[in-house]
């Protein structure tokens, strides 16, 4: 474990608390795209198979825990709480999302470390926790007026990948042995979608405007 | 135990 990891983890741990937070209170899921949030339930869901067969250590069965828990209550919420599946905004959040689980699936299955099904299911979530941020980011770019904690939600989101790319970089020139190629793309990817979106939010720090994305 | 081939990252 090494900082930067620890650093993404935290902030990844993070932003899936602001989101809750935000729900829970205002009772509200005005600009949170319920896609999305499926999406990396479906992220965590996949790729935690190992969580009660491969003892990594407490640190790890517990934030997979919370991962799992935090994610699938964030769901629940927008489609089942009486006040809060109100202010989800259908009609703005039509990303066919479905069409993104297919092609990470047949991905998958091509791309991979190891022709097992937990290694497929493993090498899926990660290629769809890739992609995962895009319905949230039209959904953005549609409604433009981004509350500043769906803004913070997001950056924090960009944040923690950012920071496991410095630990892969550790990792790759302290770890001999240390090379996957296929988490290191497909993090990379996942964070350069983030690009444009952290260009702006920075933008409207620095300005001190309202966040405003392109249309 | 980390074998080598199994993930140990979130």
């Amino acid at each position: 474990m090494n900082i930067f990891r620890l650093a993404g983890d935290m902030t990844h741990l993070a932003s899936v608390l602001v989101l809750l937070l935000k729900i829970h209170t205002i009772k509200s899921c005005a600009g949170i795209s319920l896609k999305t949030q499926e999406l990396y339930a479906l992220v965590f869901a996949t790729r935690y198979l190992d969580l009660f067969t491969d003892y990594i250590s407490l640190y790890n069965t517990l934030m997979k825990l919370i991962f799992l828990v935090s994610s699938f209550s964030i769901v629940w919420y927008i489609r089942h709480h009486k006040i809060v599946r109100r202010s989800y905004d259908k009609d703005q959040d039509t990303f066919r999302h479905y069409f993104l689980v297919l092609p990470c699936f047949l991905l998958a299955l091509v791309i991979n470390e190891k022709f097992t099904v937990k290694e497929i299911m493993w090498t899926f979530s990660l290629y769809l926790e890739a992609v995962a941020i895009l319905p949230q980011l039209v959904l953005l770019q549609r409604t433009r007026n981004i509350d500043n904690l769906t803004g913070q939600y997001v950056f924090l989101l960009g944040a923690y990948r950012s920071l496991y790319i410095l630990n892969w970089i550790y990792r790759y020139f302290t770890e001999p042995h240390y090379v996957h190629w296929i988490t290191w793309i497909s993090g990379l990817v996942q964070t350069l979608l983030y690009a444009d979106f952290f260009y702006y939010y920075f933008q409207s720090w620095k300005n001190n405007v309202k966040l405003e994305l392109p249309a | 135990v980390v074998t080598g081939d199994s993930h140990d990252e979130l």
